[in-house]
Parts: C-alpha cells; sequence; structure tokens
C-alpha cells in the first residue's frame, strides 16, 4: 500500500506518530513512548474495487458476496484498512497498577480498496 | 459529515496541517481509551517510587504480552501492622476491576532481609483477624523462605478469585527459624522480611480473556 504523497489522489496509507507526551500521558503510560497512529483515505475507482487483495474489514465479505451476485455493486468501493497489528501497553491504572497488555487492531498497516 | 451513501475515506476537504494534528491527538485518545475500556485517563495521585517501579517491572517477562488477550498485572502492597514485628503485617492490594478477563497465576513477591537465619516458615492468609479489618481468615498457601531477596511464592489462583470490590488483604503468618532442640534462632523479634521502599511487596498476576471453558463448543 503505498504511503501518501500530496499528489497522490488514489486510496493509500496516512502516517502519523503520536508522541503520548504530547498527549500529557506519559505519567501513565510507562512504554511504549508513542505508537503509528495510522489511517486510510483516498479514492477508489471502481477499476481498484478489491485491490490489493481483500480488505480485512468485515465488508468485503459483504462485497465479496455482492459481486458474486451481481457483477457491478451497487455501493461504492471504500479505502479501509486490510491490515492491521495490536499495540503492547505498559500502563498505570486507576488504582496505581501496574498493566501490561496487548490493545488488538491498533495500528493500520496496510490499505485497499474494499 | 456525509451521507451514508457515499464513502467517507474517499477523500474529501483536506485539512490544515494543524487542523489535522489536532484532530489526530484527540482520536489517539480516543483510540488508547476504547481499546483500554476506560472512560477516562487515570488520575496517579500518589506517583510510585521509580525504584519500586523498575524492580517489580524486572520480574514481569520481556517482550510482548502472549497472544489470546492476555493481561498482566503487578499490584503493590500497602502494609499495615507493626514493621518491627517479624511478620504478621498485613498486605492490602487494590485490585483492578474485573472485567471479563480470568486470572490464571499468581505470585506474591517479597523481598527477604539478609538477617534471615535458616528457614522461615511462612503462611500467607486471605483476610486478617486484625480488630479493623476483622473477617474469614483463609490459608492460601504455605512457603519456606531460605534465601535472602526477591522470593516469588506462588497463590492458587482460585483463592484469589470473586472479590467484588477489588480490595485484597493477605496476612503474613511466618514462624521465625528454630534450632534441632526447639528454641527461635536469632534475636525473636527481628524483622526477616523488607516491605518498605522499593522493596515494598507487590502481586504478579497473569489474566487470560474470558471464563475457563469459554470458546469450546460443548457437547451435550
Amino acid at each position: 500500500t503505498p504511503t501518501c504523497e500530496p499528489a497522490t489522489p488514489l486510496c493509500c496509507r496516512r502516517d502519523h506518530y503520536v508522541n503520548f507526551q504530547e498527549l500529557g500521558w506519559r505519567d501513565w503510560i510507562l512504554q511504549p513512548e508513542g505508537y503509528q497512529l495510522n489511517y486510510c483515505s483516498g479514492q477508489c475507482p471502481p477499476h481498484l474495487a478489491g485491490s490489493p487483495g481483500i480488505a480485512a474489514s468485515f465488508h468485503s465479505a459483504v462485497f465479496s458476496l455482492l459481486k458474486a451476485n451481481n457483477p457491478w455493486p451497487a455501493g461504492t468501493s471504500c479505502c479501509v484498512p486490510t491490515a492491521r497489528r495490536p499495540l503492547s501497553l505498559l500502563y498505570l491504572d486507576h488504582k496505581g497498577n501496574v498493566v501490561k497488555t496487548d490493545v488488538p487492531d491498533m495500528v493500520v498497516e496496510a490499505c485497499g480498496c474494499s | 459529515q456525509r451521507t451514508e451513501s457515499e464513502c467517507p475515506s474517499c477523500g474529501g476537504p483536506t485539512l490544515a496541517p494543524q487542523a489535522e494534528r489536532a484532530l489526530i491527538l484527540q482520536l489517539a485518545k480516543q483510540q488508547i481509551l476504547e481499546g483500554l475500556h476506560m472512560t477516562s485517563r487515570p488520575r496517579i495521585s500518589h506517583p510510585l517510587p521509580r525504584a519500586a517501579l523498575t524492580a517489580a517491572l524486572r520480574r514481569l517477562q520481556p517482550g510482548s504480552v502472549a497472544a489470546g488477550n492476555r493481561e498482566e498485572i503487578i499490584s503493590f502492597a500497602t502494609v499495615t501492622g507493626s514493621s518491627a514485628a517479624p511478620c504478621g503485617s498485613v498486605l492490602t492490594f487494590h485490585l483492578p476491576t474485573p472485567r471479563s478477563h480470568h486470572l490464571y497465576r499468581a505470585r506474591l513477591w517479597l523481598h527477604a532481609l539478609p538477617t534471615l537465619p535458616g528457614t522461615l516458615n511462612l503462611k500467607i492468609f486471605r483476610g486478617t483477624q486484625r480488630r479493623r479489618h476483622r473477617g474469614p481468615r483463609t490459608l492460601l498457601a504455605e512457603h519456606q523462605v531460605t534465601l535472602p531477596g526477591w522470593q516469588a511464592l506462588t497463590l492458587p489462583p482460585s483463592g484469589l478469585r470473586g472479590e467484588r470490590s477489588g480490595v485484597l488483604r493477605l496476612q503474613l503468618d511466618c514462624r521465625p527459624p528454630k534450632d534441632n532442640n526447639g528454641t527461635v534462632v536469632g534475636a525473636p523479634r527481628r524483622r526477616f522480611l523488607d516491605t518498605a521502599g522499593h522493596q515494598r511487596p507487590f502481586l504478579e498476576l497473569k489474566m487470560r480473556a474470558g471464563e475457563p471453558g469459554v470458546g469450546r463448543a460443548r457437547r451435550r
């Protein structure tokens, strides 16, 4: 998936790094120092629908069914995440306990047209 | 604000960089709080001593939490009871509010002092018999402490469950070491356990999402 360039109007991944210091949250989030908040945006013309590969989101299955029964789906193809990964966090909870957990599906790694 | 029929991610008016950054930071807060099932960020009124935190974190396994939506928790004790007593202290823990996670492993970490002469027979009770917190007391575990330094004492997870309030009290009961003809070794009231500073006792809990048996098909 291309990362977004200013000139790219097509579906791409828009990368943002968020430092927890910027949020004023370093006092309770011990690790990591920040994380990638990426999101998908851009146009999905019809010839790109379904590329690259099957989108990870649940409505790709719906579109596949639609395609199987009606080659030209009535809806539009959307730029959606096709791959995500968890974010490991070490943080202090409301009672001062230290918690280490993996929050699923927190970081978008790839985008595609559903 | 797009109508349902259009694709919200298919572009639109581009935001000014500052506005986009402000929006991203707002989204990040929302995403992290939702991911941790919180409605607001925790307020740290009593920051943990850095040394205690570092000593405890060394006990957590390095690297990411194993797959399968598990959590590891370290809960520091507040100690009540005379610090001059060899044992008999009451350790109070304020555990996270139970969600759907299931406790499957628990260890109590204590720091034994070098003054430990011989083997200390340590009993760990849930509940306490102290006047202010009178209530039923059940024996959770019994351990022999033979070496000074940090000791990891395994506790039965089943003995720690069911505490809706999240407040868990453990009482340490130990018999000072005795020699062969049964006399107490060392000064009878010497402290053997260190509960202050960065040797503060803590619980290490391992949780797994869901109750046991969930996710496995039940055949009748």
